[in-house]
């Protein structure tokens, strides 16, 4: 079961995992009642590190519309913040004691607060990307509600140049989050209705064509006709609903697919 | 995006600081 669920969330916290449970170990071990180095330059480096995240978190929450991040990034800031000045702390304590109880403890504890908060960091921004997919989702379920009330070939050409681009941007979107998912089952779930939807579209603008057809000539068939696009057209739905659905799970919504 | 950035160099300062305070000690046993 994989901790991240992305691969671009994993590659950059996992190392970092790995080595807050290596020193995690060495000090249960008890291997760390040893002078500790001198810290103050890594730490340092991790100080100037976190301040450029700061301001880069800061900017995008000032400059973004959207207001969950807008709301949660400040927060998912401040404990990176924090994190960053009990390593500052560990390196001080341990420069006036390199065998400090006290400083070893900040040293941990700050590491971990790192991951925690840096991966609370990407969390606020993962999820922000997300909605804004969804979002494209949503406004392709929208066009597809018009499809209903298209009864000539001009609305009809108008109703497929509405929809390509955003079905076209959606899929790809859908597409480049699936690769990016360390999640099987949600991989598997998220290609296969974006396959659906792909073989679906053209299908359901062939039906509105037929209907239209219908309407034009002597009117006989056009309830099937329309029951059959309305088919296609609740299909559709369903399958950007799932899309939309599982794009929001997590690895750790994990219980709902027992 | 610039906020992957951040994170990255974060995450490989943190990295590259428990390595030289977890080796000191593994080398000092």
């Amino acid at each position: 079961m994989p901790v991240f669920h992305t691969k671009t969330i994993e590659s950059i916290l996992e190392p970092v995992a790995q080595q807050v449970s290596r020193l995690v170990i060495i000090h249960e071990e008890g291997e760390a009642g040893h002078e500790m180095p001198d810290l103050e330059r890594p730490v340092f480096a991790v100080s100037k590190a976190v301040t450029n995240l700061v301001k880069v978190g800061r900017e995008m929450s000032t400059s973004t519309d959207d207001l969950i991040l807008k709301q949660d990034m400040p927060q998912a800031l401040n404990k990176v913040d924090e994190a960053a000045r009990l390593l500052v702390e560990a390196a001080k304590l341990s420069k006036i004691d390199p065998l400090s109880k006290p400083a070893r403890m900040k040293l941990i504890e700050g590491s971990r607060w790192i991951l925690q908060g840096t991966s609370n960091v990407l969390l606020v921004f993962d999820e922000s990307e997300v909605r804004k997919i969804v979002q494209d989702c949503k406004k392709t379920l929208d066009y597809l509600s018009v499809a209903e009330v298209v009864e000539n070939m001009e609305d009809l050409v108008q109703f497929v140049r509405d929809l390509s681009p955003i079905l076209s941007r959606v899929t790809v979107e859908v597409c480049k989050r699936t690769e990016d998912l360390t999640h099987q089952i949600h991989r598997e779930v998220l290609n296969r209705c974006v396959e659906q939807v792909k073989t679906l579209a053209p299908i359901l603008i062939c039906s509105m064509k037929i209907f239209i057809q219908i309407l034009s000539q002597d009117g006989k068939g056009v309830e099937e006709a329309a029951e059959n696009r309305n088919y296609l057209c609740g299909r559709m739905s369903e399958e950007l609903n799932e899309i939309i659905r599982v794009l929001q799970l997590t690895t750790y919504d994990e219980d709902e697919w027992d | 995006e610039l906020i992957l950035d951040a994170a990255k160099s974060i995450a490989s300062a943190t990295a590259a600081l428990i390595k030289a305070a977890s080796e000191a000690q593994r080398e000092l046993v």
